[in-house]
């Protein structure tokens, strides 16, 4: 089921990135381009149609101080419910996962149900607490997330971490829907006396007003 | 939908790292629009492992906490951009600059205004340098200015100064890429930026076909 990674960033092609002029340097990579983050994106066969990967999981290797910023919609999909009760709960993460395709969003109580599943069952695969597990959807509306794919995907995609620019790419691709291009950037800057490296990937293309808090 | 997950190696307390994202989003993802539709699934995740080794940062006023801002800042805001630029049918970024507001956050509101407005981006999907879309959708943002007060530049060229329409050359050439909006309400010292796309045929029909 799973495809594996060096195929992914052949889906579809990098965004140009228009970066702000300022005190640092572009570098390759997105999320795993910090020290402590690996990343993977695989087909796990949750997309309504073609084999484009369709489930990301970025990790980090200690407890990494959390944010979150979410749709003030007041129909908020199960996994922005979920996310801001974590980040209520701890003030640290340690895994990202994200699937595309279904956004579990007006999805009731048993959209809420399925989100507390996929998040228990990658914790006791990565051995972390439910609430160090934070999940991202993005897809058709109205339509749960075709958990038993995803669940059977989990090995798979724990097995494929990489801190290597590959994990970071497959990761951009495997969380577009409509999107034509993947997005993820990564810069270096003095912070103090310090290097530091901030990276990231994002997702969008339709249904784009963000207004998030 | 949007969706972002943003990693870095700094070492900055969890309270500290919330205010900083935050600011950053409203910098950034909160000032990008496609199609003016905002979703049940937007998110941003932002995480802080710590592992550089660098300074701990434990109050948003230290000169570290403004340096990691300035790069959080800019990651977010070319990602955001990139999300812009690939919306769906689009053919180009549209960059709406607004300057001389009583605030940034003033300036914000009505960049966001411009960037959103169908008949601007349809405008621009049409090559037209339609100043008075651009000013009515600054006008309806909701922010006090005075209209003698407004400028409008499309690029290099200016279409209107002190609120008077100006001749132009029409045949200046097809932007591709990047259409930039400079528009100045007053000499206030707020200055905001929001990221949209040209609005095409290609819109209508990748929804209009699209069914659940």
């Amino acid at each position: 089921v799973a495809s594996s990674m060096d195929e992914t960033a052949n889906y579809i092609p990098a965004a140009p990135i228009f970066i702000p002029e300022g005190p640092w340097n572009q570098i390759p990579g997105g999320v795993t381009a910090a020290k402590g983050f690996k990343a993977a994106g695989i087909y796990g066969g949750l997309r309504a149609q073609g084999n484009k990967p369709d489930l990301a999981l970025v990790t980090c290797d200690v407890d990494a101080a959390a944010a979150g910023a979410f749709t003030t919609n007041m129909v908020a999909a199960a996994p922005v419910l979920y996310c801001k009760n974590a980040l209520d709960i701890s003030k640290t993460a340690r895994a990202v996962l994200i699937n595309a395709g279904q956004a579990n969003a007006a999805t009731g109580d048993a959209g809420y149900q399925d989100v507390l599943e996929c998040a228990d069952a990658l914790a006791k695969v990565l051995n972390l607490k439910q609430e160090e597990v934070l999940i991202e959807s993005t897809g058709v509306i109205g339509h749960r997330i075709k958990k038993e794919a995803l669940l059977n995907a989990l090995p798979e995609l724990v097995n494929s971490l990489t801190s290597s620019l590959e994990g970071a790419g497959s990761a951009a691709v495997a969380i577009t829907t409509t999107d034509l291009v993947s997005k993820s950037v990564a810069i270096e800057s003095q912070v103090g006396d310090m290097s530091v490296r901030v990276g990231g990937m994002a997702k969008g293309s339709g249904m784009i007003h963000p207004n998030m808090a | 939908t949007m969706l972002g997950v943003i990693t870095t190696d700094a070492l900055v307390e969890a309270d500290v790292w919330r205010k900083m994202v935050l600011i950053a989003v409203n910098r950034s993802f909160n000032q990008i629009t496609v199609d003016g539709d905002t979703s049940t699934n937007d998110t941003v995740i932002a995480l802080a492992s710590g592992l550089s080794g660098s300074t701990s940062i434990s109050s948003i006023e230290c000169s570290e906490a403004r340096q990691l801002q300035a790069c959080l800042d800019a990651v977010m805001q070319a990602l955001a951009k990139s999300v812009a630029w690939d919306g769906e049918g689009a053919t180009c970024l549209i960059e709406v600059t607004v300057t001389g507001a009583e605030s940034e956050v003033k300036a914000a509101k009505i960049a966001r205004s411009v960037a959103s407005s169908s008949l601007v981006k349809a405008a621009v999907y049409g090559r037209d340098p339609n100043w008075g879309r651009i000013a009515a959708a600054a006008g309806y943002a909701g922010i006090p200015f005075h209209q003698n007060n407004l400028r409008v530049m499309l690029g290099d060229i200016l279409l209107m100064d002190n609120g008077q329409p100006l001749a132009f050359d029409r045949k200046a050439g097809e932007t591709h890429g990047t259409v930039g909006i400079y528009i100045s309400v007053g000499d206030g010292s707020g200055h905001g930026q929001a990221w949209g796309c040209d609005l095409s045929y290609d819109y209508v029909k990748i929804n209009a076909e699209y069914t659940t």
